[in-house]
């Protein structure tokens, strides 16, 4: 449009066009997408309403500018807030699939990340376990690599955010990835949703926030 | 940096506002409900050549150079963007998760010449 000159006779639907046009290309662009996303399932609004609750009580935790920061701003940044496809794989163990997938030739850096969960006691005694699942559908049984265990320790009742790194750091390398948690509880036998509220209304989600940093940049950088 | 007007053809900023809803990405796209896809326009005559720059010694000395060199037959000046800001996007990805991120010099505030 700069180039043009300036077309006072154009229709006013042409330049409206084209504008257009050039607005859907340019935020695909710096969005890193090859095409405009079509949902894979619509997610409830108001686990959306509360999962961007958490995303902002995160943001105002940020810290303010660190060492080299000026460093940092170059590097573009993404919080991602991830929701859970549960099943019951046993009464006392429930898997949770997050599915995450980015363009290629990004080299994301995990900031943080955490699992929030609705518990229904305040003393749950779970044992969490950190999978990278081969790929989506794979569920319980399927190939996956173990990246971290931890027993869960919690105080009270209601939503509760449980820290992932550090043993999702090395997760976020590569195109299209399938995270797995499962969740077991302990002391024998009693079942984990008499703990922990999974269903629809209580979707499990995960916030992570990640920086990417393009190859060449890093050269540049050294 | 002048927002274009009808009555000249100098390099100004043509603002011209996007709606999400228009171009159907409102399903994807949480926040924000559009934006300010402004651009430059307009012509850069060599006396106004590097204003407004990001100081006013830049247009002078652009100027100075001008004179001396008598720049008239090569070279010319552009209408460019001189100030941009981020934009803000909270969005789906295609695994239905939520992404939020700051797009850099993503809206033209200010035009001025090369």
């Amino acid at each position: 449009a700069a180039a043009e000159p300036r077309c006072p006779s154009c229709p006013a639907g042409a330049e409206r066009w084209l504008l257009e046009e050039v607005a859907k290309k340019q935020l695909l662009e710096k969005l890193r997408l090859r095409d405009r996303p079509r949902l894979a399932h619509a997610v409830p609004r108001a686990a959306v309403a509360r999962a961007l609750r958490r995303l902002q009580a995160g943001g105002a935790r940020r810290s303010p500018g660190g060492p080299g920061e000026e460093e940092e701003e170059e590097e573009q940044s993404y919080e991602i807030i991830s929701f859970a496809e549960t099943d019951l794989t046993s009464p006392s163990s429930l898997g949770l699939q997050f599915q995450f997938s980015q363009a290629q030739d990004q080299d994301l850096r995990i900031l943080q990340a955490q699992l929030w969960l609705y518990l229904r006691v305040p003393r749950a005694s779970l044992t969490l376990r950190i999978f990278l699942a081969a790929e989506a559908g794979a569920g319980a049984g399927g190939n996956r690599t173990l990246l971290g265990e931890r027993q869960l320790s919690t105080t009270g009742s209601g939503w509760r955010s449980f820290p992932l790194l550090p043993a999702l750091q090395s997760f976020f390398s590569g195109q299209s990835r399938t995270l797995r948690l499962e969740l077991e509880s302990r002391g024998g036998g009693s079942d984990v949703s008499a703990q922990l509220n999974a269903s629809w209304s209580h979707q499990p989600f995960l916030v992570a926030k990640v920086k990417v940093r393009e190859p060449e940049h890093r050269v540049a950088k050294r | 940096s002048l927002r274009c007007s009808q009555n000249s053809n100098l390099c100004c900023r043509k603002d011209f506002y996007v709606d999400f809803r228009d171009i159907g990405w409102n399903d994807w796209i949480i926040k924000p409900e559009g934006y300010q896809i402004n651009y430059c326009v307009g012509q850069c005559p060599l006396h106004v050549a590097g204003s407004p720059g990001m100081a006013s010694s830049f247009h002078t000395a652009v100027f100075n150079l001008v004179k001396a060199n008598n720049m008239q037959a090569s070279g010319h000046s552009c209408c460019v963007p001189t100030r941009r800001r981020p934009l803000s996007v909270l969005y789906f990805d295609r695994n239905s998760n939520i992404v939020k991120t700051d797009i850099p010099d993503m809206i033209v505030d200010a035009c001025g010449c090369s």
